[in-house]
């Protein structure tokens, strides 16, 4: 199970569409300080349908849409579009072989999830995830600045991730 | 359920020395499950976690004790170890080697290549070091006009083939 | 004492926006007290220091969603304000600079030079970039045995007479 | 006012007496991951009175003592001498051009302070050190990973700063 694309518009620093193509193989991620990476992976996270603002940085859910710049005005929506390669099947409830995961929100709205274009309920989308070894705790996205709270954490926390992870 | 965790657990244990010793040479890191009233208020029906590290030529350090640089190292252990244990299909890591200094940023950068094939690496950095592990580069900017850019390009990796032989 | 917060206040904001503007060429930086009950609820006695940053070409932007590296200088911009307008006799700085690429570490060698002769800065750091802005440098090593070493050495800056010049 | 030396004997991984001569200038601490350069900072806030464990990244009082290694046993107390030149006059009770700031440790003992080889008590130091602008809250020691507080930190703990810096 392979994540080939994530698309953003309107998301962040990402006013406009945008399509990250993910080969096979190790994707680094390159640039100066500010100007973009982490927003992508906050895209991801968003994506996957996280409810905490402060997990991607922001203090209220509308921050992530795209705030203006010079000349810009501030977008009235935003989306961001995970694109998984189901080649291997291992997302057996469906029988696709390209799973489209998109999240959409408004200014001052609610948010929507669609899978393949077709909208779902959060717990949907989130069940799906978490079958083929997503969300649940978001363990295999570490944060910028996070990496060391394994070891700070306590004992009790550290099999809490074991058990989610068994 | 606690079978699974057992098994689970067992598994972990073995990949986090493994990876350990990659990470520290000459040094080794291990888990064990805590005892009964090891960690104070325990409700003492489940044992927690401990993680133990060992770096070369010195002896089982407390946690608290280490330094950044193996506090990281550390982490990314058990990061791995989970990851080996029960495979996640992709894993985000963004800055995660920032304490690294250049000769663990190189151990880090073979880890993400010995397990390449295993699951989808996405590594976010700064540092030049880390570029080395990469297949495809995504180069992020910003121009004057508060608008993030991306352009995308393949690595060949012809080392790789002298490295392998 | 109502009086000399004020004053201290007073330079402390202009300072920062100073070293803002070298950490942020093209955006601006600056401190501000806050409103009554701008922080939810305060006692309404004192109000506190606001920070706000402008990074080049970008909106003002909230705090929690810059980057690694803008609160990383953000965070040395206040501290550099702090001590502008009320000096310690020296700082000890561990790694600041870890979040910052090499175009902000350059920058922040250039606020270290440019004080230089005001307080006495000890840098602790991992980085190459940021040995420029010594005047001597101190080597810490490990062996085998566990036991840390020190090697010291000046660092000649023929090339700040020139700079100067 | 200048920090001369910096002289440390069983001090965490400093077993041996070893003096950092600290010259005019800006200095630079270099060295691998786990080498012994935050252990120096640690040092420092040590000798200063540093009363709390977890700011020295320590649990109890005595895990600053050098812990043994190959071949080595551990120490049985450890101490740390802060050489201050006061040749501008700065520390005005003391007509002294240079003072030595120390403080000794035996395990499982008190601390000890001494000022010029005199023995003091604790609160006689801070005071001191406060008069010449350390000790009080370090502002002026940034520790590994903390850079980054003074931005998350609340505008009224921003406050405290500035009015003990006042
Ligand atoms: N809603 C938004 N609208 C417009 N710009 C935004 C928005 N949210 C964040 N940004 C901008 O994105 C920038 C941060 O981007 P990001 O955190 O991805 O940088 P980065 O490449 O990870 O940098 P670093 O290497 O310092 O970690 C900030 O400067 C901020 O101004
Ligand atoms: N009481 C002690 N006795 C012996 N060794 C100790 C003691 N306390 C800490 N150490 C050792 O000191 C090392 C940490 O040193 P320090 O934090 O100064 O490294 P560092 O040079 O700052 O590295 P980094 O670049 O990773 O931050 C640890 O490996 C630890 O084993
Ligand atoms: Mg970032
Ligand atoms: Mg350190």
């Amino acid at each position: 199970m392979h994540l080939s694309a994530i698309k953003l518009r309107g998301f962040k620093s990402f006013p406009e569409p945008v399509e990250v193509r993910l080969e096979r193989g190790v994707a680094v991620v390159v640039g100066p300080n500010g100007s973009g990476k982490s927003n992508v992976s906050d895209a991801l996270l968003w994506a996957s349908g996280s409810l905490s603002p402060s997990e991607l940085r922001a203090e209220k859910p509308d921050d992530v849409l795209f705030a203006g710049a010079a000349g810009r005005p501030a977008a009235d929506w935003c989306e961001v579009e995970l694109l998984f390669d189901n080649a291997d099947g291992q997302f057996t409830e469906l029988e696709f072989s390209e799973i489209a995961i998109t999240r959409r929100l408004h200014r001052g709205g609610e948010g929507q999830y669609l899978v393949n274009k077709a909208t779902v309920r959060r717990t949907d989308l989130v069940e799906l995830l978490a079958d083929v070894g997503l969300g649940g705790g978001h363990s295999s996205v570490i944060g910028q600045g996070r990496v060391e709270e394994i070891l700070s954490s306590k004992p009790e926390q550290r099999r809490a991730l074991l058990e989610e992870a068994a | 359920v606690e079978r699974r965790f057992e098994e689970t657990f067992g598994a972990v244990q073995q990949h986090f020395a493994d990876v350990a010793e990659t990470l520290f040479p000459g040094g080794e890191g291990r888990l064990r499950l805590s005892e009964p009233d090891e960690d104070g208020p325990d409700d003492g029906s489940e044992p927690g976690v401990e993680i133990e590290l060992r770096p070369a030529g010195k002896r089982v350090t407390k946690l608290s004790l280490l330094s950044g640089g193996e506090k990281a190292l550390g982490a990314i252990s058990f990061l791995f170890a989970l990851f080996l244990a029960r495979p996640c299909p992709f894993y985000l890591l963004d800055e995660v080697e920032a304490a690294l200094d250049d000769t663990n940023i190189g151990r880090f950068v073979e880890l993400l290549r010995r397990y390449a094939d295993r699951a989808q690496f996405i590594v976010i950095t700064h540092q030049k070091r880390t570029m080395e592990a990469a297949d495809s580069l995504y180069g992020v900017t910003m121009g004057a006009d508060g608008v993030s850019q991306l352009v995308s390009r393949r690595v060949p990796r012809a080392s790789r083939q002298a490295a392998v032989a």
